[in-house]
């Protein structure tokens, strides 16, 4: 996965 | 998710339940700043964007939507409850939060990952939340006397940040393409307005008494 695609924080 | 992102996670979660037992309990939101209450409405708005194109996890999809309910649940009581918006002194709470509003959609549009809707407000809700407790620190030192809920709201508020910190720590630690940097500095940001909150904190809690923050 690249930088960005990871938002699993809150 | 670690056991410090778990441990942040609940503190917010335990500092958004104290605001609203305050508010709840008392009918009352005096020394709670109404700006600082819309500009996370605002930032949760913002950032969780993302409910409706990206699935990461039932505890994610569930903690979202508590944080954008209980925020605007907030400003709810404070704008339209008829007991507790009589209790709103306006004028202890000026701070001009659209300028915060403005500065940081302006940093949004210069500073993201990607160059598109959803980032753009993404970067925006960051650099937002690390700013938007500043209206709170202002009211609370105007006001000199803090009640018990209401520091402990800002206690857990800022331990979660804390607390954030200590994960992105853990995370670059152990997973080798941890690399968030507008997050990460801006949290730094964040946490370190607190600081001068946490000091007084800690001064009326080892001595015992009432939270007072100096003019």
């Amino acid at each position: 996965s690249s930088i960005t695609d990871a938002k699993d924080e809150l | 998710m670690n056991i410090f992102r778990l441990a942040g996670d609940m503190t917010h979660l335990l500092s958004i339940l104290v605001l609203l037992l305050k508010i709840y309990a008392t009918k009352s939101c005096s020394g709670v700043s109404r700006k600082t209450q819309e500009l996370y409405a605002i930032v949760f708005l913002a950032r969780y964007l993302d409910l409706f194109t990206d699935f990461i996890s039932v505890y994610n999809t569930f903690m979202k939507i508590v944080f954008i309910a209980s925020s605007l649940a907030i400003v709810w009581c404070i704008r339209v409850h008829p007991m507790v918006k009589r209790s709103y002194d306006k004028d202890l709470d000026t701070f001009r939060h659209y300028l915060l509003v403005a500065a940081s959609f302006l940093l949004a549009l210069f500073l993201h990952e990607k160059f598109t809707f959803l980032e753009i407000f993404w970067a925006f809700s960051i650099y937002l939340e690390a700013v938007a407790i500043l209206p709170q620190l202002v009211l609370l030192q105007r006001s000199g006397n803090v009640d018990n809920l209401t520091g402990q709201y800002v206690f857990f508020l800022g331990a979660y940040r804390g607390l954030y910190i200590l994960n992105w720590i853990y995370r670059y630690l152990t997973e080798p393409r941890f690399t968030r940097w507008i997050a990460c500095v801006s949290g730094v940001v964040q946490t370190a307005l607190y600081a001068d909150f946490f000091y007084y904190y800690f001064i009326s809690w080892k001595n015992n008494s009432k939270l007072k923050l100096p003019a």
